[in-house]
């Protein structure tokens, strides 16, 4: 169930990225987020490039969940 | 190891990020 929960959360932060509903997320729908998260544009960019598994340069649903739930399963053991 | 170093610092960066998320709620723009 905390699966479900976690992938729910997963989605929920994705379709707020994707803005335009596009069904991805590119790099610079993520440097967006500069203004409104503590984050340099470095961390975005890294953060984008570890959660681009596939390094087309489009984070997936699957690909952000990914990154999500393995977060998640680290730092809630 | 460059290549653990790496990987621990995109660990920290992406629990940064998600933290971040996690405590506006509201979640990106």
């Amino acid at each position: 169930a905390s699966q479900v929960a976690v992938l729910r959360k997963a989605q929920e932060f994705f379709q707020a990225c994707d803005v335009e509903g596009k069904g991805f997320i590119a790099r610079s729908d993520m440097q967006r987020l500069h203004e409104e998260l503590p984050l340099s544009l470095q961390d975005l960019e890294d953060v984008f490039d570890a959660l681009d598994a596939d390094g087309n340069g489009f984070l997936t649903p699957e690909e952000f969940a990914t990154g999500f739930s393995h977060f998640f399963s680290q730092s809630n053991p | 190891d460059p290549n653990m170093k790496a990987g621990a610092t995109s660990e920290g960066v992406l629990a940064n990020f998600f933290n971040s998320l996690l405590s506006k709620k509201t979640g990106c723009p």
